[in-house]
């Protein structure tokens, strides 16, 4: 059974979708087999692989909605090892359309946990997740393991972690008691910066354990990589964002391995 | 009556709440009445503006779902000329609560042009919109004048620009015919990269000139601001952040004279 982590902040632009496409693509360089899941109506996890919106003949919207089977739904990414269920701009309905259906937060574990999808032999599951505590973040936190919590290192971004951690709650207590936080990584962390350091050491103080050594600092090399289609590690692999995405893959790992 | 405008971008973390605050404090610092009213469940202009979740007795979440009268709603800021209809995370729910709702998208549209607001002699209502075309932020295109579209100079950003402005036809045609286009505010600018370049380059290109001249540099100033509760033009006067402002809003109000 592959891993299933959801990357959730309902803060906007902390770094969701960088950190979807690029972890994923650090798994999949250390030779895992990693699928990820664009739940996001802007579909910028998609983008940031070159996946145009006429090339997405089916997509997350057809597999939580339409009940279209994950199989069909996944395609080829273009990096080895990483393939991609694309998103779509139809998903700003899909919090509407799902509210009146029988067992609305059980749509998107259903359709990743269905039997024929061992068949595409995954190791890892990275749900990419929209800036909101909404029914789609919540599909997403019933059907993972566990939630990884990127947390942009600015003053605004400390303040939604604790409704963060209710909604969490609630979705263990209701829906899904297995699931776990997987940790919490400081992205465009920028070290001359007062700001950065002090999030950072709140953010160690609240959260112990959880907050990754790793740090991934603010660099422009992560930013111009999704206008190339390609993951930072591929763009420019020497690069510092480069380098901060497979020490996370390796920490994780590791992390992971002692559970 | 005063002039609205919704502040709107679904694209996560490009500036929405930080325009808000600082445009509306450059505006107040003019001489103008302006109220700032937070539809974003996170509540960041609340929370940039020193106003904690202990001490919003009355929300957007009250106004809009609630039928309670903006002016029992608004308060004080902390800054003179400048006032605030506090949000909060109640307002997570509220998409899925109105769905079931007659006239679902005029609801705040009323609760803003009732005629007991004239009360309150504003000249401008600015309406900060959580990342996401949700029914929150159709409420507020149809209850507003015009649209400002903070836009972020990242690859990214761009990407769902069309997709904004189809929303905003589809808004004109069904519900609020006279919706314009208030302009596009360039953010978070880096003149030494050549990413923010390409971006500006292109949106001058695509949008002509719905982009203000005036762009908003990356300034740390600006990002520091929310943890002191005030908005920067009073944080740090002379930081490029705070000229930033007082330009937009100099340039907005031209504009505006001109139409
Ligand atoms: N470490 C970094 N250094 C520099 N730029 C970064 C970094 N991480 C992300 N970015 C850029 O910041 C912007 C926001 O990142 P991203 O889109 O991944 O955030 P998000 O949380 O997925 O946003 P949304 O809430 O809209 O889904 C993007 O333009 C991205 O390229
Ligand atoms: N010009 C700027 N220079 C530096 N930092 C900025 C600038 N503008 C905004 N920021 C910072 O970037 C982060 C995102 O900005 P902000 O929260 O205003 O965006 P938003 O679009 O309202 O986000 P959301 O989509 O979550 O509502 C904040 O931490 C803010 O302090
Ligand atoms: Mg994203
Ligand atoms: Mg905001």
């Amino acid at each position: 059974q592959p891993r299933i982590m959801a990357i959730a902040n309902q803060k906007g632009g902390v770094g969701k979708t960088t950190t979807a496409i690029n972890l994923g693509a650090a798994l999949a360089e250390s030779g895992y087999k990693v699928l990820l899941v664009d739940l996001d109506p802007q579909g910028n996890a998609s983008t940031g692989l070159g996946i145009g919106h006429e090339l997405r003949k089916y997509t997350t919207y057809d597999l939580v909605l339409e009940g279209v089977e994950l199989q069909r739904v996944v395609r080829d990414s273009g990096v080895k090892g990483l393939c991609i269920a694309p998103g779509t701009t139809d998903l700003t309905s899909a919090d509407i359309e799902m509210v009146s259906m029988a067992r609305r937060s059980f749509l998107l574990r259903n359709a990743l946990r269905h039997p024929e999808t061992e068949a595409l032999g995954l190791d890892f599951m990275l749900l990419d997740c929209p800036p909101a505590l909404n029914l789609l973040t919540v599909n997403a936190m019933v059907a993972a393991d566990s939630v990884l919590i990127p947390l942009q290192s600015e003053f605004l971004a400390l303040e939604g972690l604790s409704q963060l951690m209710l909604t969490l709650r609630q979705v263990r207590d209701t829906a899904n008691p297995d699931l776990r936080i997987e940790g919490v990584v400081l992205t465009m962390y920028d070290g001359r910066n007062k700001l950065s350091q002090q999030v950072a050491n709140d953010a160690r103080e609240t959260l112990g354990g959880l907050v990754y050594d790793t740090i991934v600092p603010r660099n422009v090399r992560i930013s111009e990589a999704p206008g190339f289609a390609i993951p930072v590690i591929d763009y420019e692999t020497e690069s510092k964002g480069a380098q901060a995405y497979r020490a996370l893959a390796k920490e994780l790992l590791a992390k992971q391995a002692q559970m």
